[in-house]
């Protein structure tokens, strides 16, 4: 059955939709068999896999607050063994419809149990907050994968968001663990960054993965081609760095 | 009475923290009393002038959901004619919080009614969503500033945001009106930096800033010693930057 991997943090703009993207990619890659779920309104990762979310009828949204099954809204991505979610337009009010709603937190759980024997992995991409969206995404998922932007505000939301994966863990699922921290646009000629690279390793040790994602502009130009920076340029750094952390990720334990 | 503006992108990073605490030290050193709202959970503007929001009791939260006075939960900066209302742990739960309220877009102006008299400009810091809080930003500005990074997934993002801006100036604010974009974290040597900002120019023309704030590291190294980017290193790129903004910004019309 299926790994479901949440790639969450609060903080906005570290990196979640572009690791989310690659790192589907890559698994694919390796022949796994994976679908890529976008919960987040934005729908950034829709837009970088050239499925413009404007012009969805149904996603994630219909599946989730709807009653279409998720087979009728995957779709195929052009690459093999990736499919994709996507995020429709009516995304956006969703925080604030599942309010009132039954079984709120379970609602993604629920749909993606009919398709869970399909697919190998199952990556989340989320929106930039800890709302019910993220919280569906964290009663879903078994694993927790932690983009971290290498900066100090990014450093500062960290303990924040360990604590409320920490309380999602006793209440609502009790199997969730997080599978690491992905350390991203590390620029190597910036002091900072090193600094928020040795404090995050000091305090968390193994939790932070031994790959790192170096900023990099081709990674960056990616999404205005409809491509993930693994089609784009498979030999940058950047994609070069995701395919090390995908097969860095295939070797941890992950909690099932 | 003061002129309130709200700076908001639900697009994650693009720099609203970083523009709403420089333009309000900039602001303050033009001698307006300036009074900077945090609204985001994170706190990250709270953060950046010395006030970590796990260590208050009392901030927007407790204005905004509880009965606190907002004059009892404003601070003072320790920077001349510059105050903060500070986040409180509690305001990450206000977005579930506030559905069910009365008034529930209407509670921070109500909040603010009572000080407007005593400020020249109140800025608003909003999280990365268009969800209440956000909306809350929304009802009870004049103005909205909305910064831009010069990225693709930004730009994408940007049509939706004004958008909404359009739907609440026609149901809950009837003088909203966009002040103006201001393009972020642009770096020179980046062929997308350019051509984000040339295309941003060509469709929304005089919206579009003349000041353009330079990606600077001295700003992204601010945060860490409490600070503004203006106090720690006011002769960097990114401060003189911020400072030619504020002047822009008090030249242009604003509605009121
Ligand atoms: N390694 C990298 N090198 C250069 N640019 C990058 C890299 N990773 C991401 N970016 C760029 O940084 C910006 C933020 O990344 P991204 O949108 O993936 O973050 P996010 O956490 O998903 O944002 P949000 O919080 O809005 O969902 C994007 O414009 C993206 O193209
Ligand atoms: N001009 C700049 N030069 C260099 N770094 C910058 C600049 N402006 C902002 N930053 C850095 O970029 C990151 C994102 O900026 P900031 O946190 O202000 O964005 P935001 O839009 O408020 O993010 P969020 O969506 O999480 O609220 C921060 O680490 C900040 O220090
Ligand atoms: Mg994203
Ligand atoms: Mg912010």
């Amino acid at each position: 059955t299926a790994r479901i991997l949440a790639i969450t943090n609060q903080k906005g703009g570290v990196g979640k939709t572009t690791t989310t993207i690659n790192l589907a990619t890559a698994l694919a890659a390796f022949k796994k068999k994976t679908l890529l779920v976008d919960l987040d309104p934005q729908g950034n990762a829709s837009t970088g896999l050239s499925f413009h979310p404007q012009e969805r009828r149904i996603g994630t949204y219909e599946v989730v607050l709807g009653d279409i099954d998720i087979a009728q809204a995957v779709v195929t991505t052009g690459i093999p063994d990736l499919w994709l979610l996507p995020a429709s337009p009516d995304l956006s009010g969703a925080e604030i419809e599942l309010v009132n709603q039954n079984e709120r937190e379970y609602r993604l759980k629920v749909a993606l149990e009919t398709v869970m024997s399909y697919y190998d992995y199952i990556l989340i991409d989320c929106p930039p907050a800890l709302g019910l969206l993220t919280l569906n995404a964290l009663t879903t998922a078994g694993n927790v994968l932690i983009p971290l932007q290498c900066e100090y505000y990014a450093l500062e939301g960290l303990s924040q968001l360990i604590k409320t994966i920490m309380r999602i863990r006793q209440s609502l699922n009790s199997k969730l663990e997080i599978l690491g921290i992905v350390l991203t646009m590390f620029d190597k000629r910036s002091g900072l960054s090193s600094q928020v690279a040795e404090d995050v390793r000091q305090t968390l040790s193994d939790k932070v993965l031994q790959t790192v994602i170096p900023r990099n502009v081709r990674v960056s130009e990616a999404p205005s081609h409809g491509k993930p920076a693994l089609l784009y340029d498979i030999n940058c750094l950047g994609s070069q760095a995701y395919i090390k952390l995908a097969a860095e990720i295939l070797k941890r334990k992950w909690s099932t």
